[in-house]
């Protein structure tokens, strides 16, 4: 189930959006004992200025994505283009299973949680 | 068979050689195994009731319950129960030994064990319950010769489960899981007392995949 793109499709400036995995929706359910599903959720949005300078949390900062907006914003057709909205902070999940010798399992798996999203 | 495609590459990234065939029927989830559950699991923790404590940071690949590395913990039931014949009458004397059978074949070779506890629950039966001086398990692989224990503990009394560490006796650290544990267990009395009955026997096996865990090893940065 994923949010409706905020701002006109996929406009707006770069930021996480809500997207819930369920493990019923992908088939799952039978052998994944908990949880149930996740909020994975996902990067959409612009990279223009000012977007490309305002770092989640963070202060305005001179940095490579800033430069591409610049130089897109003075030339729109330069080949660079635009700087990309990508995951900027993630975070694990833990699975509990069955798998096929009857094992109980928890299984720990890194960057599954987008927290937080970052032109770059 | 494992289907073709990008679900056979989603299976292998979520660590299946195949197709999971779906719940067992008869198989309780272990509360060791929702407890440890729980206390990974981020969401749950960040937004329901059960927060972690401010300011305390789940490390990954750390089971922080356990205090030993790892990404993975598996509940491995004992394939030997359906096969052992019934217990003779706790009669004292020569108390019966059991063989445990454990199916590790879903562990894969890259996997680093971290920990291998053995879990034994005994029949709670009066005769056993208090005995004076206690019991002694004995370990050994199976089929191997009297004088092939591998791991002698005492055993103080029989109420709450019996835990073993296997990893540095029934197999060596360092090394990859065996496809498959056999081993043959034995609980005498310390003072002559009816023999006690085993319920149940189960392993849980902790491993680290270096290829998803900064090695064991890594110096700190």
């Amino acid at each position: 189930e994923a949010e409706p793109a905020g701002g006109g499709g996929p406009g707006g400036a770069c930021r996480a959006r809500r997207l819930y995995v369920s493990f019923r929706e992908v088939g799952w359910h039978r052998w994944v004992i908990a949880p149930r599903g996740f909020l994975a959720n996902y990067c959409q949005g612009k990279c223009g200025l000012p977007a490309a300078l305002s770092e989640p949390g963070g202060t305005p900062a001179l940095n490579h994505a800033v430069l591409r907006a610049l130089m897109h914003a003075a030339a729109p057709s330069a080949a660079a283009g635009l700087p990309c909205c990508v995951p900027a902070r993630l975070s694990p999940i833990s699975v509990l299973f069955f798998d096929n010798s009857d094992n109980v399992v928890l299984r720990h798996y890194e960057d599954m949680v987008v927290d937080e999203c970052g032109c770059r | 068979p494992a289907p073709p495609g990008p679900a056979a590459a989603l299976l292998q990234a979520l660590g299946f050689p195949d197709v999971p065939r779906g719940a067992p029927k008869s198989r309780p989830v272990p509360p060791v195994m929702w407890r440890l559950f729980r206390r990974r699991d981020h969401q749950e923790a960040r937004a329901g009731p059960r927060r972690t404590p401010l300011g305390t940071t789940l490390r990954p690949c750390h089971v922080e319950e356990l205090g030993v590395a790892g990404n993975i913990v598996r509940h491995v039931p004992d394939r030997g129960a359906a096969a052992r014949p019934p217990e003779p009458a706790s009669a004292a004397g020569q108390c019966p030994e059991w063989t445990v059978v454990f199916d590790l074949s879903a562990v894969e070779p890259a996997e680093r064990p971290s920990q291998a506890r053995l879990e034994l629950r005994f029949a709670a039966a009066e005769a056993t319950a208090g005995t004076a001086g206690g019991w002694e398990l004995s370990v050994a692989p199976a089929g191997a010769g009297p004088g092939q224990v591998v791991l002698r503990q005492a055993v103080p009394a029989l109420g709450m489960p019996v835990r073993a560490e296997l990893l540095g006796a029934a197999w060596a650290r360092n090394t990859s899981a065996p496809r498959s544990l056999r081993l043959t267990l034995a609980l005498r009395p310390r003072a002559p007392a009816a023999c006690a009955s085993l319920a149940e026997a189960s392993l849980l096996l902790v491993t680290l995949d270096p290829r998803l865990c900064h090695p064991l090893a890594r110096p700190r940065r």
